[in-house]
């Protein structure tokens, strides 16, 4: 759907912070095309 | 004309109403002309968010990860991840609320992740659940809110000149002056008011408002404003605000005063009635009356474009089955357009002259939504499709009984997801409880 709408899945690292300290994890977000 | 009284406001919970009826509530999607629909194609059931952790024995705000179970609208049914298959802890929330976050939001603003309590003994590694529940997942763009903030912005301002259908005669328009905006819904204070209260609302891309020099351009009927006192700051909203409609080539066969068709009555839009077209306006703008219920001097006449989708030839209803309203006094009932165009000695408008597009809406029948009450607009109402005849939806509103019912059209700017109401700031009037009708 998102290629059909002008933008993109793309693959992100995204931070996690929790009390015992910070990772990272790799999600899918949709972004406008550039 | 049949009207609703305003219900009392009590709190609407449109979470426990869909959940505990088993309801769908109609896709964003379906709705162009609000904010984000483009984008909520890629908003479906697993994408994870960032919530606020409302279990929790901790005196500062803490968030959770939570993904989407169910969407009804704006509004969606999250699990806090931890919770399985478990859905005693489920919420509802509306996406667009500034505390809904995609994940990642917390780290990048100092705010630690904190299972809830019900869960937090069962897990000893919260980091190795939470890659693995991640890796892979979707959530929403970095700049969710961003996108919320921008898709709420509307381009008509306070004391903008507009002109609008007189609502006490359809037949012409008055110069109104925008006294507010909220969810880009006008409400409109007619020039002469002289107290404010003679308003009328409507969505910015209703065709029932235009730029002002509108009326004399096509030949349309305006009633001039006679103010005597100027007020500063007033401006004449610009023409490129106002919907555009398709350009139409008048000069071959086109529609001719005394043509009969059907028409959705503007004055009981639970009806599809006989009618003609009066007059030929310029642009593609006809005067249209309902047969049998016409004043005689023509103040009800009312103005539909040639492409608008509440015209149709004669026989759409037999074709469609629906139930099509005699002209009133007419006597020789079921009515039938082939001996109805042989006593009044006129002749149907062509078919080819309406507008037969049929967009692919993504409405069906039994969908949720909130929907204005087109016969006292500044209602916005808890409403449900009953029926769909290719573009055109049957609006029943909940609570009231069918005579209440509003055919619109699939495109319509008074039409809303479940969850607008609260994203904009509009009261939302809930499903009539039967002592409130009374």
């Amino acid at each position: 759907a998102a290629e059909s709408t002008g933008r993109k899945w793309e693959q992100k690292q995204v931070q996690i912070k929790t009390l015992e300290g910070e990772f990272s994890v790799t999600m899918w977000a949709s972004d406008d095309k550039k | 004309v049949k009207s609703k009284s305003v219900v009392p406001v009590e709190e609407f919970d449109w979470g426990r109403y869909i959940c505990s009826n088993n309801l769908v509530g109609a896709p964003v999607t379906c709705f162009k002309h609000v904010p984000l629909c483009t984008f909520w194609s890629d908003v479906t059931e697993g994408v994870r968010v960032e919530v606020l952790n409302s279990d929790t024995n901790l005196s500062t705000k803490v968030y959770w990860i939570a993904g989407i179970v169910k969407l009804a609208g704006f509004k969606a049914l999250l699990r806090y991840e931890g919770f399985d298959n478990d859905s005693s802890h489920d919420f509802w929330c509306n996406l667009c609320v500034p505390e809904i976050h995609p994940v990642g939001w917390c780290a990048s603003n100092g705010k630690p992740l904190v299972p809830p309590k019900s869960i937090q003994h069962k897990c000893s590694n919260w980091k190795a659940f939470l890659v693995k529940r991640l890796t892979g997942a979707k959530t929403l763009p970095s700049d969710f809110s961003v996108k919320v903030h921008e898709s709420t912005q509307y381009p008509f301002k306070k004391l903008m000149r507009v002109e609008v259908v007189d609502k006490t005669h359809l037949c012409r328009t008055r110069v109104a002056l925008v006294e507010q905006v909220i969810g880009g819904r006008l409400r409109l204070v007619y020039e002469e008011s002289q107290d404010g209260t003679d308003d009328f609302w409507c969505h910015m891309y209703s065709p029932l408002i235009h730029s002002i020099g509108w009326s004399r351009s096509i030949g349309h009927r305006f009633k001039r404003s006679d103010v005597s006192k100027k007020i500063e700051g007033l401006t004449d909203a610009p023409s490129q605000l106002f919907l555009k409609v398709k350009d139409v080539d008048q000069s071959g066969d086109w529609f001719k005063d005394n043509m009969k068709l059907e028409a959705i009555d503007p004055l009981n839009l639970s009806a599809i009635c006989v009618a003609t077209v009066r007059k030929v306006l310029a642009d593609g703008y006809l005067m249209i009356g309902i047969d049998g219920s016409e004043a005689a001097d023509g103040s009800d006449w009312f103005c539909y474009h040639s492409t608008s989708p509440s015209i149709f030839p004669a026989g759409f209803c037999e074709i469609n089955s629906i139930e099509l309203t005699p002209p009133r006094g007419y006597s020789k009932l079921p009515f039938k357009w082939f001996d109805y165009l042989r006593e009044t000695g006129s002749r149907a408008a062509p078919v080819k002259l309406f507008n037969k597009d049929v967009p692919n809406h993504g409405f069906r029948e039994g969908m949720k939504l909130e929907a204005v009450d087109l016969m006292e607009p500044r209602l916005v109402c808890v409403a449900t499709i009953t029926r769909i005849v290719h573009r055109l939806l049957r609006i029943h509103f909940d609570g009231w009984e069918d005579e209440y019912d509003q055919w619109v059209d699939c495109e319509s700017p008074d039409l809303y997801p479940v969850g607008w109401c609260q994203l904009t700031g509009y009261q939302l009037q809930p499903p009539a409880a039967q002592a409130t009708r009374e």
